[in-house]
C-alpha cells in the first residue's frame, strides 16, 4: 500500500559521464535531493499533491543547475522567456503561462491562473499583468542569468542561425 | 525543463512542469511544457505526467495524455503506458522523457535519451536519485 508518492525530473538529453564533470554531477544530485525533499515534507505530513509538486518545482526553478527559472536558457534577443503549467488531478483543473519574463517562479503563477483566473492559459504581457494583479513575486534584477547559459547564447549568436539546447540537449 | 508529479494520502494526483525553453528561441516559440496534455497532465482516474524533451514532438504526440489514455482505454500499467508514449514521440522523430505517478501510487520514468535528471520516493521507502540511463 503506497500512501504517497513523488517523482521529479530536471531535464533529459545527451547526458554522459563524459559531458558532466564530477562537480556538476554532485551539484545536480544535491539539487534533486533538495527539490525532492521539498515535496516529500509536504506529502509525509498529509499535505496535498498540488502543494507538493509546486514546492518541488519551485526548488528546481531556483537552482541554477536546471533550465527553468534561475538558470534558464537565453532567447534569441538575449532575454528570458519562461513557460510553466500545473494540473490538479482531483478536478482536471489546469493553469499555464508562456513567455513570461519577470516572474521568479512561473509554476506558482500557473497555479494562480488555475485557481483564480477565468482562463486556463495566459501568455506574455497579459500573463505578467495577471501576475502583478495577483501579487505573484517578481524576479530580482539579473535573477535568471547564469554565466553558463550566457556562454551558450554567445555560441549560438556566432552561428547566426537555428536554435539549440547546448549541454543538456533538451529540457 | 523541470517537473514534478505526486500522489497524496487522499489519493489525489497533481503535475507541474516549468522551463526556459531552447537557447536562441524566437517568434514566441512555445514547447510542450505549458501545453496541457502534451507536457503536463493529471487525472485522479489514471495518472499524473510531466515531460521533457524535444517539445515539438511531444506536442504532436500529445504525449502526456497518451499515458492517461493507454492506461484507461487499454488497461496498461503505468510503466508500460509511459514507455509506449515515449515510443510514440520517438516514432515522430523526437526524444526526451517523462515522469509519472498513477492513482495507486506507483511511479515511472521513461526516456529515450542517454540520461534524465530524475528522483523519486514514496511512503514504502522507495528512494532514488539518478542521472544516466541504466542507473
Amino acid at each position: 500500500q503506497i500512501d504517497w508518492s513523488l517523482a521529479i525530473h530536471g531535464g533529459a538529453g545527451t547526458l554522459s559521464r563524459k559531458t558532466i564533470t564530477p562537480d556538476d554531477e554532485t551539484a545536480v544530485r544535491a539539487a534533486l535531493a533538495e527539490a525532492r525533499g521539498a515535496g516529500v515534507s509536504i506529502l509525509a505530513d498529509g499535505g496535498s499533491a498540488l502543494d507538493a509538486v509546486e514546492a518541488a518545482v519551485r526548488a528546481l526553478e531556483d537552482d541554477p543547475a536546471f533550465n527553468a527559472g534561475r538558470g534558464s536558457t537565453v532567447a534569441y534577443e538575449g532575454h528570458f522567456e519562461l513557460d510553466a503549467a500545473v494540473m490538479d488531478g482531483r478536478t482536471c483543473a489546469a493553469g499555464a503561462v508562456a513567455g513570461v519574463r519577470t516572474i521568479r517562479n512561473p509554476v506558482s503563477l500557473a497555479r494562480k491562473v488555475m485557481q483564480e483566473g477565468p482562463h486556463v492559459f495566459l501568455a506574455g504581457a497579459g500573463a505578467e499583468e495577471f501576475a502583478s494583479l495577483h501579487g505573484i513575486e517578481p524576479a530580482p534584477d539579473g535573477w535568471f542569468e547564469v554565466e553558463r547559459r550566457r556562454r551558450q547564447w554567445d555560441k549560438f549568436r556566432k552561428r547566426k542561425s537555428g536554435w539549440f539546447d547546448a549541454d543538456v540537449k533538451y529540457g | 525543463t523541470v517537473g514534478a508529479v505526486a500522489r497524496d494520502r487522499h489519493g489525489h494526483l497533481a503535475a507541474a512542469t516549468s522551463t526556459g525553453g531552447l537557447t536562441g528561441k524566437r517568434w514566441g516559440r512555445i514547447g510542450d511544457s505549458p501545453v496541457i496534455g502534451a507536457g503536463t497532465w493529471a487525472d485522479d482516474r489514471s495518472c499524473a505526467v510531466s515531460a521533457t524533451g524535444s517539445g515539438e514532438f511531444f506536442l504532436r504526440a500529445a504525449a502526456a495524455h497518451v499515458v492517461d489514455q493507454r492506461m484507461r482505454l487499454l488497461g496498461e500499467d503505468l510503466q508500460t503506458a509511459a514507455e509506449a508514449a515515449v515510443a510514440e514521440v520517438a516514432d515522430l522523430g523526437g526524444d526526451g522523457g517523462l515522469i509519472a505517478v498513477s492513482a495507486d501510487g506507483a511511479s515511472a520514468f521513461a526516456f529515450n535519451t542517454r540520461g534524465m535528471y530524475r528522483a523519486r520516493c514514496d511512503s514504502t521507502g522507495l528512494d532514488e536519485i539518478a542521472i544516466f540511463a541504466g542507473e
